[in-house]
């Protein structure tokens, strides 16, 4: 464990939290891409299916049950508790255009060729573009509640601090591994556009709206 | 293998 990774899982685990809260407490989940919501519960649980198999940490083990568990309840407060608040008009990402062909991938190019090697796969690719309803949402509504933006700011940070927690891997004990890496750095060059304008727009106090 | 020790990561 290394500083970027534990500041990486705990933006991630704040991103998550402030979501999940950001619908509780206000009821409503206007402005958010529930498809999103989808991809990341089915990235999770195709990632954490090792729960199952092996023990590596308690740490890692109640960080694993945390996301799964929140995941799958802001999917249930979107679908089930807050629907009528759901904007699907916004949310029409076609969701199928990203999950087939990182299926695909998934089983072309892979460490091994087993299936918890695969589901493994398709979770880090997956993952890399997960975001796109949600940024696809915001660019349609042309604008984002300033907790919408604090949470994504969280997200993307997450994976751009894991960036820096390979380098430190490979420079400190020559671990690597190029499918993560490669699927983070998609993950967080997607992320560029809205941290310039988090940057420039959200930290002066104004709110994020497009067009720029 | 690289593939094992990335499993300790989130």
């Amino acid at each position: 464990m290394n500083i970027f990774r534990l500041t990486g899982d705990l933006s991630h685990l704040a991103a998550i939290i402030i979501l999940l809260l950001k619908i509780w407490k206000s009821r409503s989940c206007a402005g958010i891409s529930g498809k999103s919501q989808i991809l990341f519960a089915i990235v999770f649980t195709a990632r954490y299916l090792d729960l199952l198999t092996s023990f590596i940490s308690v740490y890692n083990t109640s960080m694993k049950v945390i996301y799964i568990g929140c995941a799958y309840a802001t999917v249930y407060l979107i679908y089930a508790k807050f629907r009528a608040t759901y904007d699907g008009n916004h949310d029409s990402f076609r969701v199928e255009f990203l999950v087939v062909p990182v299926g695909g991938l998934a089983v072309l190019i892979n460490h091994t060729f087993s299936p918890l090697e695969i589901l493994w796969t398709f979770s880090i690719y997956l993952e890399s573009v997960a975001i796109l309803p949600q940024l696809f949402m915001i660019s349609k509504t042309g604008e984002a509640e300033t907790i919408t933006t604090h949470y994504l700011f969280c997200l993307g940070m997450y994976r751009t601090l894991y960036l820096f927690n390979w380098v430190w891997r490979f420079y400190f004990e020559g671990f690597f591994d190029m499918i993560a890496i490669v699927a983070g750095l998609v993950q967080t060059v997607l992320y560029c556009d809205f941290f310039y304008l988090y940057v420039t727009k959200v930290l002066k106090g104004k709110k994020l709206s497009l067009p720029a | 293998r690289v593939r094992d020790s990335a499993k300790d990561e989130l």
